[in-house]
Formats: C-alpha cells, sequence, structure tokens
C-alpha cells in the first residue's frame, strides 16, 4: 500500500514544500532538523559490491557533506521506514515503486528526490572509490546527496553537482563553490571553541637551515580539526579525536594551551581543571615526567604560583614573555621568567584590554584566546564571535588605538570557514 | 551470469539487453531535452513522457537544443550534430537539470522552474 501512496503524493502539490515568492520563483526548501537519518534498504541493495562496503561508501559520503554543513547525519538501521529522513537503494529499469524507471547499463546511473530518497541503477558498474574503473559510487553518492539537500545541478567546472559524471582523481572533495551552496540552505558552521593555538615545527631543509613552520589547531570537546590557513578550510576529513592525535593528554574539554618559546625555552603545556600536563612535540605525546622526575599532570598552582583553576583560556605573549591566564571577569599576567604573577595583577580583561568600540567587549568567561601567526595577532573568542586585539601594526597605523585594545566583535565563521562537526559515530572513519 | 575476467571483476560487461538505448535521432534527443528540463515544453519530474507529442518540436526545439548546447560548451547551432549527441549520451544524473539563461553564464544558475520533485 505504501508504494502507490507514494506515487499518488509525489503527483500531488507538496504541502509545505516548494514555494513561490512574489515573482513567481521557487524557492528551494531544505531539512529542517540538525541530525539526518538514513538507511540503505536492505531489498535494494547492489550486487556488485559487498554489503559493508556499500554502506561504508554512504557514510563517507554522508559524513563529506557533514563536514562542510551544521548538519550530521546518522545510519540508522531500527526505526521505521517511514521515520528514515533519506533512504538509498539499488535497483534496475522499474525500481523500488519509483516512477522513474532506470533505463539500463549507460545514461543515467542515479537519480534523487529534493529532502527525499535516493536511487541508484544497479546496472551500472558502480566501484568503491580505490577503483580506477567504472562509475566511482562515493562520488555519485556525494552528488545524489547534494540533490536530496536541495541543491541543483550546475556546469561550473569542479562542481560535485554538475550533471555528467566525470571520472575525478580518488581524493575528490568539495570545492568552496560547492560549500557555499549548500550553506545557503543550511547556514555556516558556528560553535565555540575549548583550545585553539598554532603549533610550531622546527624542520631542517636540505642546506641544514633550521625553519619554523606552523600548523593551526582548534579543539572542541573530544575532537579537534587542522584548519589550513592559505585554503580557508580544515584538512579533508577533520575532525579527529583528541585520544588519537594528541597522546597523553585529556580527551575532551581543555581548557587552554600554552607555548613557552623564548630563546632558551620551547615548552607545550595543555590545562585542564587544576592541572597541567607538558607535551613533548618530538615524541608526540605528552611528558610523563620533568627532568627532576616528577610526574605529570601537575597542579597549577605548583607550576604557575598564584593563577587560579579552573581556568577560561590563556595566551604567551612572545614579546613581553608573559602568560595571559583569563578565568571569568579577571586575566593574571604571569611573568615566565620570575615565575610569577606581575604586581599589578589580576586586572579587570576591560581594564587589561579596553574595547575601542565602547561596550563591544566579551568582558568575562572568554571562550577561547589564541595568538595567530597567520594574523600576527591575538583573537578573543566567545560564542560564535572573535574580537581581535590591537597588534604592534595596528598601532602602526593608528597610534590612536589603545595598547592591547579590542575591536569590535565579527563572527567566527567568516574568518575561520567550515569547521564543522560530524555525528560521533563517524568520528573513526 | 555476467561475463568477467579480473579478480576485482573490473572488466565486467552487462548484457546487451540491459544497455541504456542510445540517443541517435532527433526523436530521442527531444525526450532527451524534455526529460531533463531543457524545453519549455512541461517536464514534469515524474514519469518518462511516453508521447511524443510532449517533446519539444520547431524553434521550440532549436532553442531547447541552443541551450543545452551552450551549457555544454558546445556551438550553439540548435542542430543536432555528432558532437551534441556525444554529450547526450554521457553518464548522467536523471535529476532534470536547471534551466540556463539565454546567455550562457559561468556561475551557478538559479533555481530550476521544474521543480526536482517532491518526497514521493
Amino acid at each position: 500500500r505504501a508504494r502507490p501512496k507514494r506515487f499518488l503524493q509525489m503527483l500531488l502539490p507538496r504541502l509545505g514544500g516548494q514555494q513561490e515568492d512574489s515573482s513567481g520563483r521557487r524557492a528551494i526548501q531544505a531539512f529542517s532538523k540538525k541530525t539526518l537519518t538514513w538507511r540503505l534498504v536492505s531489498e535494494a541493495y547492489s550486487s556488485q559490491l559487498s554489503v559493508e562496503e556499500q554502506r561504508y561508501i554512504f557514510r563517507l559520503a554522508f559524513r563529506m557533506w557533514s563536514e562542510v554543513t551544521p548538519l550530521n547525519f546518522r545510519e540508522d538501521l531500527t526505526a521505521p521506514g517511514t521515520a528514515v529522513d533519506i533512504k538509498l537503494g539499488f535497483g534496475r529499469g522499474r525500481h523500488l515503486g519509483c516512477p522513474r524507471v532506470f533505463d539500463g547499463s549507460g545514461q543515467e546511473f542515479a537519480h534523487a528526490w529534493h529532502l527525499g530518497d535516493i536511487h541508484f541503477d544497479d546496472d551500472e558498474h558502480f566501484t568503491p572509490p580505490t577503483s580506477d574503473t567504472g562509475i566511482s559510487l562515493l562520488q555519485v553518492a556525494v552528488h545524489e546527496i547534494g540533490h536530496a539537500l536541495g541543491l541543483s545541478h550546475t556546469y561550473r567546472m569542479g562542481s560535485i553537482m554538475q550533471p555528467n559524471y566525470i571520472p575525478q582523481e580518488p581524493a575528490f572533495e568539495l570545492d568552496w563553490s560547492d560549500r557555499k551552496a549548500v550553506q545557503k540552505l543550511y547556514g555556516s558552521c558556528e560553535g565555540s571553541f575549548d583550545v585553539a593555538f598554532d603549533w610550531i615545527r622546527k624542520e631542517r631543509n636540505r642546506y641544514g637551515e633550521v625553519r619554523v613552520r606552523f600548523s593551526t589547531y582548534f579543539f572542541r570537546k573530544s575532537w579537534y580539526w587542522l584548519y589550513e590557513n592559505r585554503n580557508n578550510r580544515t584538512r579533508y576529513g577533520d575532525p579527529l579525536q583528541i585520544l588519537t592525535g594528541w597522546r597523553g593528554i585529556p580527551t575532551q574539554n581543555l581548557d587552554a594551551f600554552v607555548h613557552i618559546w623564548t630563546w632558551t625555552r620551547d615548552e607545550r603545556y595543555f590545562f585542564k581543571g587544576n592541572q597541567y600536563w607538558r607535551y613533548d612535540s618530538d615524541k608526540d605525546q605528552a611528558h610523563t615526567e620533568d627532568e627532576q622526575g616528577r610526574s605529570y599532570p601537575k597542579l597549577i598552582s605548583e607550576g604557575f604560583p598564584g593563577i587560579p583553576s579552573p581556568l577560561d583560556t590563556a595566551f604567551y605573549d612572545r614579546r613581553q614573555q608573559l602568560i595571559y591566564f583569563f578565568k571569568e571577569s579577571s586575566v593574571f599576567a604571569f611573568d615566565v621568567n620570575r615565575n610569577q604573577v606581575l604586581n599589578s595583577y589580576p586586572l579587570k580583561i576591560t581594564e587589561a584590554f579596553p574595547a575601542i568600540t565602547p561596550q563591544n567587549h566579551p568582558f568575562s568567561s572568554i571562550d577561547l584566546a589564541y595568538y595567530s601567526y597567520a594574523h600576527n595577532s591575538v583573537f578573543f573568542f566567545k560564542g560564535n564571535a572573535y574580537w581581535k586585539v590591537v597588534s604592534d601594526k595596528d598601532k602602526q597605523q593608528n597610534s590612536r588605538l589603545p595598547s592591547n585594545g579590542v575591536f569590535p566583535k565579527k563572527s567566527t565563521s567568516g574568518k575561520w570557514f567550515d569547521i564543522c562537526d560530524v555525528h560521533p559515530s563517524t568520528l573513526n572513519m | 551470469e555476467k561475463l568477467f575476467h579480473s579478480r576485482d571483476r573490473s572488466d565486467l560487461e552487462p548484457s546487451p539487453l540491459h544497455w541504456a538505448k542510445p540517443i541517435t535521432n532527433l526523436h530521442s534527443a527531444q525526450r532527451f531535452l524534455s526529460r531533463y528540463g531543457w524545453s519549455e515544453v512541461s517536464s514534469a519530474w515524474g514519469p518518462i513522457p511516453k508521447e511524443s507529442s510532449e517533446a519539444p518540436t520547431g524553434t521550440t526545439l532549436a532553442e531547447a537544443m541552443r541551450r543545452f548546447q551552450r551549457a555544454n560548451a558546445l556551438p550553439a547551432s540548435g542542430k543536432l550534430d555528432v558532437a551534441t549527441l556525444a554529450a547526450m549520451n554521457r553518464p548522467r544524473c536523471g535529476v532534470p537539470d536547471t534551466r540556463m539563461p539565454l546567455q550562457a553564464t559561468l556561475t551557478t544558475p538559479p533555481a530550476p522552474r521544474t521543480p526536482l520533485g517532491p518526497r514521493p
């Protein structure tokens, strides 16, 4: 009974579907919830790949969209079929009660219903991502999911939404324009962060010269992203779990990171609660003990006397050789050479870092203080916004700016793009 | 079984009975243009139109052909030539294409007048 009913529903005007605006143009509708469920229908498996391979490929395809949108996708094997948002299946010719008949091998390889199901023509030779023959099931799935989400075809070079199948490199990804197209429907990724820092790496070139490189990382809850500043996006495939990438430190909800970097010191510390850990960048894991044999983690009160805990955030000022620790509405300036808080501190954050525009300030409980080598500036983050701190270069350009002043807030997602959560079930892909 | 020789079945060939009918003539090209939204004739995102009268004809057909040719970076002759046939026979998604404006553009086209289709 369900198939004829669905067919008739398709023919009837869809309630709450595409609506016309005053000019008669149809507006694209989008899913209204953040977590969408999907299922590969058991009576519609492909005859060409193992079920596990098919499910893995679809899981990866959904995850690729999740990496660039506020949407999460969860495979649902138990709910009633009508409760699953997107159902996928393979068929030949007349299939799955669908009014669109597949044409056999060649030409049409799949189709998708707006906000609905996805069908693949099993007469096509679908292959896994590792194959260089046939039609990549992953690529087709990403394309059809784009339709299900509300995207149309485009002939723009490089877009995954081109109507014709174009063999891509095995490592095809969603480019800037595809991301922005889907974000027009679902918005950009927002959210606060726990920790962010530029991780310094020293390398020697072939002449033996030491070169310094940095990688930008953002942490939130139990996962992290590497942010590629020159590409305006995160590394493909992120986020990853802290547990797998950063050994020996707490696996979630970090408070702060500080890199004390002077001519004689190169020390990296993570903070959580009343404790801190030192990270060994050479061994790529946390130190288990210091040079005197005392074990990590240590108490903040012992390593940084006068600093309260738990902290909101912290950053290291290389020029002054001070660590600024933030807690609620106060900031503490810690002299790393004298190992003590400066006499004039703590201060109100608004006093130490005054607002340039009155009342435009994070005020207290800052989520994150981050010094960016890419932008040569300190940034304060709170919620979905950031405030840039006046730098030496800003001062040179405008001497009237207050030292350590805070510029008006801006949206984080407008400067660091597409730092998106994924569904926890896909974190280990 | 379908014939193959490689362990990974990468050389698997479908039976000729399962091959899609290629687009070889004006009639099938007309249906293609209608099916994928290139003609002014209604191309409901639903069952395949069986009646040839639903396909574009005459100047409508030529204009639809030109639109398709422009979108595919082909000479916009409005005539069914070898290159246009080849473009029509390329593997593709079954969802209708968006309507292209009269001038070719490299920007993402606006929302289609032909609906992608309500959820079945």
